[in-house]
């Protein structure tokens, strides 16, 4: 079970990619 | 659409695929000699699905899908897929939710708990105030709803209750849930549906939340 | 389906809703009062958007959808969402794709070279290994195609082609994608259907990869 739920496709790091985005495009627009 | 579901078990994303199949009545076989890490490692399986990833299907006329909703919405009837257009847009969008959204703050929150990887304080702070957000937004709409779509399960019932499995089995104690009070009743319902205890059997709600424990 | 999308300008995400706009002739107009960081902030937007995410979508008749490939799917036609369910299921096969596999690779090799987050060496050639990976997928699936499904364009073509435009735009330089020949046709003919220009205008192909300077 570890080993097969360990090895699922999950972007984890997936809230620091959001932020960077939103910061850029929050800098980019004011 | 009938055929053979490669999977290990136990595996949320074929839940989604066998849950939609109880509903349409789709010939959906879980292949028995299926071994992870070995057989989708094969030439024969790599042909067939390069990424070597599960579930994958391959339906009785040949076709191959290798992502769990779109073998999800394969497997499906028109109820699940939804009648309208409008409707089919709104299931779309819970089922990206649920992906796209749900899965990575999950995942992220139990994952360490379950001992599959390092523990991150910062990463487990955040996921948690990403959870909250995302099961308030869920509460909200279900407040004056039965199902997230339309007046019948669909697609996006059973994705985001599969997506939902991991946090209610091991970290949404009983305080942590009690705000989400139209949440819960929804996930109640689902996992009381026959067709989806034919499948993932009795579901134990979490009493204890699960932590990090060195 | 006509009404007003909420989106910061060159998101890649909103290309997928106007892009299918454009082949389907929805009315689809960008509020050119929102502003991103200020607008998607205030009560009134989280009121319809309570995860205050961009691109957000709100049809003529007060449909509120939150997710970009729910949004292109309400603003596409039959040909974009496909004729039949077996074409409908791996159009979301290959829509799941580009935001499940191509996005994170394509944003972890992509953001530190922008300058947008600090550089991992280990995860830039993990990174890299993955794109190559799914470039490959997506050529083998082209040698026999013009399109991903079926004999024509499709909500899976502008899904993937418009994941695919910031690696195209800034590390695919020509020794780096002369392997994938027959993806980098299917995206050439995409980036110059007249209906994609008049949404991202001339597009220009790497020529030299973009690295991480410190």
């Amino acid at each position: 079970m570890a080993l097969e739920l360990a090895s699922e496709t999950v972007w984890f790091e997936k809230w620091r990619y959001d932020d960077a985005e939103c910061k850029y495009h929050e800098q980019k627009n004011q | 659409a009938s055929g053979t579901l490669y999977t290990y078990p136990e595996n949320f994303r074929a839940f989604k695929v066998l849950i939609a199949a109880q509903y349409s009545g789709a010939q959906v076989k879980v292949d028995p000699n299926f071994q992870f890490g070995v057989t989708n490692k094969t030439d024969a399986f790599l042909a067939k699905f390069p990424l070597g990833k599960v579930p994958a299907f391959e339906g009785s006329n040949g076709e191959l899908i290798f992502d769990s909703n779109a073998i999800a919405y394969a497997v499906a009837n028109e109820q699940l897929r939804g009648k309208s257009t409008a409707d089919q847009a709104l299931i779309l969008q819970w089922i990206s939710f649920a992906e796209v959204e749900l899965l990575p703050a999950s995942c992220t929150w139990v994952f360490p708990c379950l001992g599959l990887m390092p523990f991150n304080k910062g990463s487990n702070d955040r996921a948690k105030e990403d959870v909250k957000k995302f099961l308030s937004l869920l509460n909200s709409h279900l407040l004056t709803r039965t199902y997230l779509v339309g007046e019948r399960i669909s697609l996006a019932d059973i994705s985001v209750a599969c997506t939902l499995l991991q946090l209610y089995q091991h970290v949404l104690e009983p305080s942590f849930r009690a705000p989400y009070q139209n949440l819960n009743r929804w996930f109640t319902t689902m996992i009381n549906q026959p067709q989806v205890k034919a499948v993932i059997g009795n579901f134990e709600l979490c009493s204890k939340m699960l932590t990090f424990d060195n």
